[in-house]
């Protein structure tokens, strides 16, 4: 029924299958990167004990497209509000509805909910996957193909395929990797383990690292967006600060001619007298319009002023449009619209003292400035560069999507940014993701 | 002549027969689930479910007709060229 959709039989016969959540819920208690999340990580279970590949699209045809319907849409599996029937999906041999994975949006969906309230929306999602991949259920009570809703399996991060349904799975489609798979001599290859190898993924990917356990290396504010930077790889934040992926994407692949080779970034802003963007590494600096770097870059940091080593951080305020450089126990302030450096820098950094220096990174919002430091920031009186009271504060809790007693709890109670706060009135275009390629 | 199932145990009978446990009813007849047939048709649920194998509508087994679940069926009908569909294990 779609272009290029090769299901046959009780499986897929394609490796890299594309993905795309086509309608949300109504009203729901989940958001929608929250639902691409989860879907995301359901699909990634069984990813990891087959050699299947999963990637979102945004087009219109997806060879697995999910839907949040209601009682009944034609598919001949009418949903019954709330409890019942949550959830359907269909085998890879369905001529005309392999693929669709439909939840029934009457239901609480929840995410980390308490096991007796809501839905869980990942349990119920892996369960379908595994029908849309060709499992049909399974009486096995430990079995995620239970037919049964069970209640919530834990950290969609953690979890992993009970035995059983590993051994399922791998019989659909072979093993993870073609190196793990043992064939003992009297063991004849299964029929589905003699389909083709997947492409292997292109080697020079390092693991890209885990957003609730790292320290930042730099952090901007970007047409009202904010990004984390990290080693070789970016997490992006909507104007609303809601994580647009719990995966990282390569910096490489979306900033157009920063180059693969780089190891990190050690400063990035926004200029805000022409909305372009400046990254700076070590000794040079490059200057992107939009996610494309312009003509001429890089170019050396001694262009500001600043020593040959490069900087630890930097933000740019846009009311005056100064932009503060940090190096150790240093800091410049650059004239951005003049293009000059003003005299009395380099000055003692004001953070002396207050807080752990070098920081790893520095972001302006409308009224204050954050600092990063390992896996802690502050948040800061804006002209004095003072600490506020209760902080530190976690990175990754509040920042980056991340719960759970491996996070320090917040000293105080007080409200993690809001996208209103840290929503500066000075956005240039929005950055439009040309493609976005993902490092696996 | 066989005894058709109380017309009380409809629910039970249609929960049966949406996830492949009987044979829908005979539309043209209209006939109704022998009990013979209800009966074997909720021990094979209870077996699946991994329930006492008692054939009757017992707690165990309203609890779980009653608890949310994936709408579908645990046993799949025969396919077209004839041979039964995998069943696991």
């Amino acid at each position: 029924k779609s272009r290029g959709r090769r299901s046959a039989g009780l499986a897929w016969t394609k490796r890299n299958i594309s993905w795309k959540v086509k309608t949300y819920p109504r009203e729901a208690r989940l958001g929608r990167e929250t639902i691409r999340a989860l879907t995301h990580y359901a699909l990634k279970v069984w990813s990891e004990a087959t050699p299947l590949t999963f990637h979102e699209v945004g087009g219109s045809s997806a060879d697995v497209s999910v839907e949040f319907l209601r009682l009944d849409h034609q598919d001949g599996y009418p949903f019954d509000g709330p409890g019942g029937m949550v959830a359907h999906a269909f085998f890879p041999g369905d001529p005309q509805r392999a693929g669709h994975v439909h939840f029934d949006s009457d239901e609480d969906w929840t995410f980390r909910s308490p096991d007796d309230y809501g839905t869980d929306l990942f349990a119920v999602a892996v369960h379908e996957f595994g029908h849309s991949l060709g499992l049909a259920h399974s009486p096995s009570k430990r079995s995620i193909m239970r037919p049964y809703y069970q209640g919530p399996v834990g950290d969609p991060l953690q979890y992993q395929l009970q035995a059983d349904d590993r051994t399922d799975i791998q019989r659909l489609y072979g093993m993870a990797r073609p190196g793990s798979r043992v064939l003992h001599s009297t063991e004849k290859p299964e029929a589905s383990s003699l389909l083709p190898d997947p492409p292997s993924l292109p080697r020079d990917f390092p693991e890209f690292p885990d957003r609730c356990s790292s320290s930042i290396d730099a952090v901007a504010q970007i047409r009202g967006e904010t990004f984390f930077f990290k080693g070789q790889y970016f997490w992006r934040l909507t104007h609303g600060q809601h994580l647009t992926s719990l995966r990282p994407a390569l910096s490489a692949a979306f900033w157009r001619g920063l180059p693969r080779s780089l190891g990190k970034v050690d400063a990035v802003y926004e200029r805000h007298t022409d909305h372009r963007i400046l990254f700076f590494s070590g000794p040079l600096y490059w200057v992107f319009k939009d996610n494309g770097v312009e003509e001429g870059y890089p170019r050396p940091v001694t262009d500001f002023g600043l020593p040959q080593g490069g900087v630890d951080a930097a933000f740019s305020w846009p009311h005056d449009r100064k932009t503060f450089f940090f190096k150790g126990g240093l800091q410049w302030c650059y004239e951005e619209a003049v293009g000059r450096m003003d005299e009395g820098s380099p000055t003692h950094t004001a953070l002396g003292g207050q807080l752990p220096t070098p920081v790893d990174a520095m972001l302006s919002g409308s009224d204050e400035v954050y600092a990063f430091k390992g896996r802690q920031y502050w948040k800061l009186e804006r002209h004095s560069l003072k600490p506020e009271k209760g902080y530190p504060r976690s990175i990754a809790r509040d920042w980056l999507d991340c719960t759970g007693e491996l996070y320090p709890p917040p000293s105080a109670p007080t409200s993690p940014p809001t996208g209103a706060k840290l929503q500066p009135d000075w956005r240039g275009p929005p950055l439009e993701v040309e493609r976005c390629v993902c490092p696996s | 002549r066989p005894v058709p199932t109380p017309a009380d145990e409809s629910g039970e009978v249609a929960w049966l027969t949406q996830y492949g446990y009987l044979p829908p009813a005979n539309p043209v007849t209209g006939q109704l689930q022998t009990w013979e047939a209800v009966t074997s048709a909720i021990r094979g649920m209870q077996r699946f479910a991994g329930v006492p194998e008692t054939g009757i509508p017992d707690d165990a087994t309203l609890a779980l007709i009653r608890t949310p679940r994936c709408s579908l069926p645990d046993v799949l009908p025969a396919r077209k060229n004839g041979r039964q569909w995998r069943k696991r294990r």
